[in-house]
């Protein structure tokens, strides 16, 4: 049971399992602790009215029990055994602290998400790559300072002219919980054309990433954490560092949910030769999203599958005289948007854009099917008795001088006889 | 009554050697 085609065999819209594409895979980080071993303070609540309690760990990349690496953003989550990924302590500014995370793949995804085992940081910002990190976009702001930190407003309103455009939001970034808080950006959430996404090519270009990254600019500073005696009104984190905590980013999970991008054709994707992961296209589609037409296919041009249309690619019609054909936007128009294919090189001496008739000097042998190769013969035509080579491509009838006769022009019509002259090979007989 | 091909042996080709056939 293929989910790309029906129970009669007509091909339909499918779509790769949803999925955690970050799950397993690498994330390349700007900092992680432990390099040499350090200690790292936080304030850990206690709940039930009872005062925070400082405590310190130490990190040590060298120890897989005080270790934090990168792979732990993105191993499997278990509430019972949280594993975090954790920055250097952030001494002095900037800030700033990337994960990189590359797909490998173009995918669509709904939701980009971290659960935080620090607090969660006062500013973040997510771009996105759609051309295996050549170049960057804005994907989302979090930050209580929108403007100042990254000159966009708070919470704009998103219309249909605006959807592929970055927000800025202050919600997410209270300071509590101190651990366990949780970022979630969801794509499509507030954007117009969401509830219509098989018509909006606006949207499914914002869905489509093949990286992400996720830049914290700012961590949550001691004047907003407001606790009391380690507490102040400096801008700059190293002033409570000494007394309560340490600053730094720790991530429990980095999970990005989306389906491998296959425009509709294909319902699972495959790791190919190289170990690159592919679409299983079909409805006759190829290409690493399945693109585009596979070649032979171009009687209509490539289309991505929707919910009321598969819109497979279709083979030419060159009846059986042609392995190439190339698909003409104006005969697709002037034939209703039915077929474009035209077919090239048609061999077994046949012509034209479906390869079906004969090529000049051959005549269609009406005994046999226009789809056999020897539905065309050459006319043969007298190199004396005819006036040309090209004989009439239906009768076979090659065009015959005058006084002579037959369908290749090879004899003298009755009333006439032979002469000794090529260009006047029949003469009346006197 | 069906006429005789052209007999290519009969044709004189002393003005017209562009017009020969190959395998005249």
């Amino acid at each position: 049971l293929d989910p790309c085609y029906d129970d009669t065999g007509a091909a339909r819209r499918c779509i790769p399992e949803f999925i955690n594409a970050a799950f397993g895979k690498e994330v390349m980080v700007s900092s992680v602790c432990g390099r040499p071993p350090s200690r790292s303070c936080s304030v850990v609540e206690r709940g039930d009215d009872r005062p925070s309690v400082r405590t310190c760990q130490i990190c040590d990349a060298a120890d897989p029990r005080r270790a934090h690496p990168a792979s732990y953003l993105t191993d499997l989550n278990s509430a019972h055994n949280l594993t975090c990924w954790q920055s250097e302590n952030l001494n002095t500014s900037p800030y700033n602290v990337t994960l990189t995370l590359s797909l490998g793949k173009k995918f669509e995804i709904t939701y980009v998400s971290l659960q935080f085992c620090s607090p969660r940081p006062e500013s973040l910002a997510i771009y996105k790559s759609m051309d295996y990190g050549k170049t960057w976009m804005p994907y989302q702001f979090y930050s209580s300072q929108c403007r100042r930190m990254y000159n966009r407003p708070n919470k704009a309103t998103i219309t249909k002219q605006n959807e592929q455009e970055a927000l800025c939001t202050d919600g997410h970034t209270d300071l509590y919980p101190l651990s366990g808080g949780l970022i979630a950006f969801s794509t499509l959430d507030g954007r117009p054309s969401g509830k219509d996404f098989d018509n909006s090519p606006v949207l499914q270009d914002w869905v489509t990433v093949t990286d992400i990254r996720v830049v914290f600019n700012r961590p949550q500073l001691p004047r907003e954490l407001g606790l009391g005696a380690g507490g102040s009104n400096s801008d700059d984190p190293a002033s409570v560092t000494s007394t309560l905590a340490t600053y730094f980013y720790a991530v429990g999970d980095f999970q990005v949910g989306g389906r491998c991008k296959c425009n509709g054709h294909a319902s699972r994707c495959l790791k190919d030769k190289e170990g690159k992961l592919v679409c299983d296209c079909k409805h006759n589609t190829e290409g690493p999203e399945c693109d585009r037409c596979k070649p032979f296919h171009y009687d209509r041009p490539w289309q991505r599958a929707n919910a009321r249309e598969a819109n497979e690619c279709l083979p030419c019609n060159c009846n059986l005289h042609a392995r190439r054909c190339r698909f003409n936007m104006e005969l697709y128009k002037l034939s209703g948007r039915k077929s474009g294919g035209v077919c090239m090189n048609c061999r077994h001496n046949t012509a034209g854009r479906h390869c079906h008739y004969c090529k000049e000097g051959f005549y269609r042998d009406m005994a046999r099917p226009i789809t056999h190769r020897r539905a065309c013969k050459a006319c043969d035509c007298h190199p004396v008795g005819a006036a040309g080579k090209t004989c009439n491509q239906t009768t076979g009838q090659c065009p015959c001088k005058d006084g002579v006769t037959g369908i290749t022009c090879n004899r003298c019509a009755k009333g006439y006889q032979q002469s000794r002259s090529p260009v006047a090979p029949c003469i009346k007989i006197p | 009554e069906v006429m005789p091909t052209l007999d290519m042996a009969l044709f004189d080709w002393t003005d017209y050697e562009d017009m020969k056939p190959v395998d005249t």
